[in-house]
């Protein structure tokens, strides 16, 4: 797994990190 | 609610008091979305409950590069109606009592 990233916008603060496959539809 | 291909859902356990929420959202069905969908994975944020709204955060997600312009709208939706079941829970609670 990759490890979570940060990014950042007009001062908010994002983190992306993976969705595990069994949260997502048509897989 | 209206299943919009995106999925909104608490980051954390809401103890009905704090100011801001953590929500976490990601896409479930990129076929739902008018613009191209790179995937990114689960998007985690923070949200006011007073203070921001729907809307404002999903154009900072556009600007972020996280959706297309033309998806701001669907994602604002998104987080619009995970805020306003948050916010019923809320009320609810208080009118229940301790």
């Amino acid at each position: 797994l990759c490890a979570a990233q940060v990014v950042h916008s007009a001062g908010r603060r994002f983190i992306v990190s993976p969705v595990p496959e069994s949260r997502l539809k048509d897989q | 609610a209206e299943d919009t291909g995106v999925r909104v859902e608490l980051a954390e356990e809401d103890d009905g008091k704090k100011a801001a929420i953590a929500l976490k959202l990601w896409v479930e069905d990129p076929k739902k979305l008018k613009g191209k969908y790179k995937e990114s994975g689960a998007i985690e944020f923070t949200f006011e409950l007073e203070k921001e709204t729907p809307e404002g955060v999903a154009q900072e997600m556009v600007e972020s590069g996280f959706f297309h312009e033309s998806d701001a709208k669907i994602v604002g939706k998104s987080i619009r109606d995970r805020v306003a079941l948050i916010k019923w829970r809320r009320e609810r609670s208080v009118l229940a009592g301790p």
